[in-house]
């Protein structure tokens, strides 16, 4: 998990967007949720 | 429960965060710690999720630890 | 403006972003490209920042380049 923090917003977005991961934008309180759904779909 | 009907029969304005159904003392306190003071607040973070249900249920459990069912009330 | 009363004349429901007064198409494709791309979004954002007019400005101009005009409005 720890990797995804150092994925910039954009970086994370696009993961987000290549997995067809429904998201919000990605602030200070989503940002950790969506580090663990990219996580979670590439484990 | 009466809880919910309170909360959803007039306008929410500047109610705490423990009025909303299925925050007790216990997570309130765990919310307001980290500036989920207000009931107003919550709603902008389910906004935030795309009012997704499961997104904004998820949050609360890893975040606040919050069981399943308080997270779906 | 006429782009303001429109939006306040109804319920937000799933309005795009650029039906907000001040947002034009150019501020919207940047806020749309962060997943603010719906006005409800954006008002979460709003709510989160406790609904402090200063602080969400500030946002608007620092994140996306917003003038000072189009984040007050």
């Amino acid at each position: 998990m720890e990797e995804y923090k150092g994925l910039t917003d954009n970086e994370l977005i696009a993961r987000l967007k290549k997995y067809n991961i429904s998201h919000g934008p990605l602030v200070g309180t989503t940002r950790k949720l969506y580090e663990k759904k990219v996580y979670e779909y590439e484990k | 429960s009466q809880k919910c009907q309170n909360f959803v029969s007039e306008p929410m304005g500047n109610k705490p965060i423990t009025a909303v159904d299925g925050i007790d003392e216990e997570l309130g306190a765990k919310l307001a710690a980290k500036g989920f003071d207000k009931a107003y607040i919550l709603l902008g973070q389910f906004l935030l999720l795309k009012k997704e249900c499961a997104a904004f249920q998820n949050w609360l459990k890893s975040s606040f630890d919050a069981s399943s069912s308080e997270a779906e009330q």
